[in-house]
C-alpha cells in the first residue's frame, strides 16, 4: 500500500 | 538511503547551522522572516510526530531532533531574545500566514494517502512546507541589501528540497512500487517557488554583485 508509517524520510 | 537524499539532508542541515551562525554569533536576524520560522516549526512539529513511537535508525532521530530544536530555538531567538529582536523587522514581515495554514489543512483532509490523523497531519507538513517559504521571499523582495548569510540560507533551503526530487526519481527507478504523488508534487512545487530566487542567486554569483531581488 502506499501510505505507510514510519515515514523513512525526513 | 541514497546519495540524494542524504545530499539533500546535509544541504537542509547546513542552511540551519548558516542561520543559527548568523542569529547566535552576530546577534541580529536581519532579513529574516520570523513567519517563515514560524510555518518551518509547525511543519517539523506536525511531520514528526512519530518521532516517539517509531524508531527507524538513530541518524533518523537525531536528524529530526536537530531540525525540531533548531527551527523551535529560532523562533525563541527572534522572538524573545533581548538582542536579536531587536533586529527584526516586523513592519516587513507582514505576510498573512496565518492564511497559508488554514489551507493546507484542509487540502490535507480532503487529499491524502490515508485518512488517519498521523497520515493527515503527516501530508499538512507536506504541504505547509511547499509554501512555508513564501513570507521569506516577499521579505527578501523588501529588503534592499540582502546580507551574504541570509543569501546562502535561502539558497541552502530550497536545494535541499531539489535533491530530495532527483532522490525521489532515483527511488521511483530502483524500488518497485515507490509511487508518492503528494510528496512528489508538493516538493516539486516548493522548489519551483525558489526558480527566481535561484535565478538572481546565480546571477550575482556569476557577476560577482550583491544579490537583490526585483521589486
Amino acid at each position: 500500500s502506499q501510505s505507510k508509517f514510519p515515514k523513512d524520510e525526513l | 538511503m541514497n546519495i540524494f537524499r542524504f545530499a539533500g539532508d546535509m544541504t537542509h542541515l547546513a542552511s540551519v547551522l548558516v542561520l543559527l551562525l548568523k542569529i547566535h554569533t552576530i546577534k541580529s536576524c536581519a532579513g529574516i522572516s520570523l513567519k517563515t520560522q514560524e510555518l518551518y516549526a509547525l511543519v517539523f512539529a506536525t511531520r514528526y510526530l512519530d518521532l516517539f513511537t517509531d524508531y527507524i535508525s538513530l541518524y533518523n532521530t537525531l536528524m529530526k531532533l536537530i531540525f525540531l530544536g533548531s527551527s523551535f530555538s529560532i523562533v525563541w531567538y527572534i522572538r524573545y531574545h533581548k538582542i536579536v529582536r531587536r533586529s527584526y523587522d516586523k513592519d516587513q514581515d507582514t505576510f498573512r500566514h496565518y492564511f497559508l495554514v488554514l489551507p493546507c489543512l484542509l487540502l490535507a483532509l480532503l487529499i491524502n494517502e490515508k485518512f488517519t490523523f498521523r497520515e493527515v497531519m503527516w501530508t499538512f507538513s507536506l504541504y505547509l512546507e511547499a509554501v512555508a517559504i513564501l513570507p521569506q521571499l516577499v521579505l527578501l523582495q523588501r529588503t534592499r541589501n540582502i546580507d551574504n548569510l541570509t543569501g546562502q540560507y535561502v539558497f541552502l533551503l530550497g536545494a535541499y528540497r531539489a535533491l530530495y526530487i532527483l532522490n525521489w526519481i532515483y527511488r521511483y527507478f530502483t524500488e518497485p512500487h515507490y509511487v508518492h504523488w503528494i510528496t512528489w508534487i508538493s516538493g516539486l512545487v516548493q522548489t519551483l517557488l525558489y526558480a527566481d530566487f535561484f535565478y538572481y542567486y546565480f546571477q550575482s554569483w556569476k557577476n560577482n554583485v550583491k544579490l537583490e531581488l526585483p521589486a
